[in-house]
């Protein structure tokens, strides 16, 4: 455990609670892809198996029940009890183009053939892409509430404080996973759009709205 | 191919 690695997941984890305090707050979802969120769901769950296998320390086993958690409130808030609010017609992203591809590629490029570790393989890419849906729908309405934008940097915050820790533990204690770092590569690169515009205009107070 | 994966991150 180092600073990024730990700053990684509190990022991850206020991203969680910001979103789901938005809906909570605002009594509505507007604006949010449920496409995205049962994305997550999905990640979470098919890498969060081992929670039945192997015990890895108390952090480890709290922090992967409460994003679980987490998770699945979301979706109970999107699909279900805020159903009215949620934003269908403009959560159109095809994700079948993210699943399919990204199915293949674990059964291809992995660590170990075993049921566990493909599962595994496959919520780290698809992880690196279940954002998309989330970008798609910003980019067909044009803009975004300034709360989403603060999930979304929180959110994109994480990875990118991952990659600093990947590079911590290649220098000092001689680990890389080639997988995790080409996967958290791609899902950072996604967010660069993102980050600009945060930086450039949420934070100097303004609304995102992109140009028509 | 790693020795043995192992996950200890989130």
């Amino acid at each position: 455990m180092n600073v990024f690695r730990l700053t990684g997941d509190l990022s991850h984890l206020a991203a969680i609670i910001i979103l789901l305090l938005k809906i909570w707050k605002t009594r509505s979802c507007a604006g949010i892809s449920g496409k995205s969120q049962i994305l997550f769901a999905v990640v979470f769950t098919s890498r969060y198996l081992d929670l039945l296998t192997s015990f890895i320390s108390l952090y480890n086993t709290s922090m992967k029940v409460i994003y679980i958690g987490c998770a699945y409130a979301t979706l109970y808030f999107v699909y279900m009890k805020f159903k009215a609010t949620y934003d269908g017609n403009h959560d159109t992203f095809r994700v079948e183009f993210l699943l399919v591809p990204v199915g293949g590629l674990s059964f291809l490029v992995n660590h170990d053939f075993s049921p566990l570790e493909i599962l595994w393989t496959f919520s780290i890419y698809l992880e690196s892409v279940a954002i998309l849906p989330q970008l798609f729908m910003i980019s067909k309405t044009g803009e975004a509430e300034t709360i989403t934008t603060h999930y979304l940097f929180f959110l994109g915050l994480y990875r990118a404080l991952y990659l600093f820790n990947w590079i911590w533990r290649f220098y000092f204690e001689g680990f890389f996973d080639m997988i995790a770092i080409v996967a958290g590569l791609v899902q950072t690169i996604l967010y660069c759009d993102f980050f600009y515009l945060y930086i450039t205009k949420v934070l100097k107070g303004k609304k995102l709205s992109l140009p028509a | 191919k790693a020795d043995e994966p192992n996950h200890d991150e989130l």
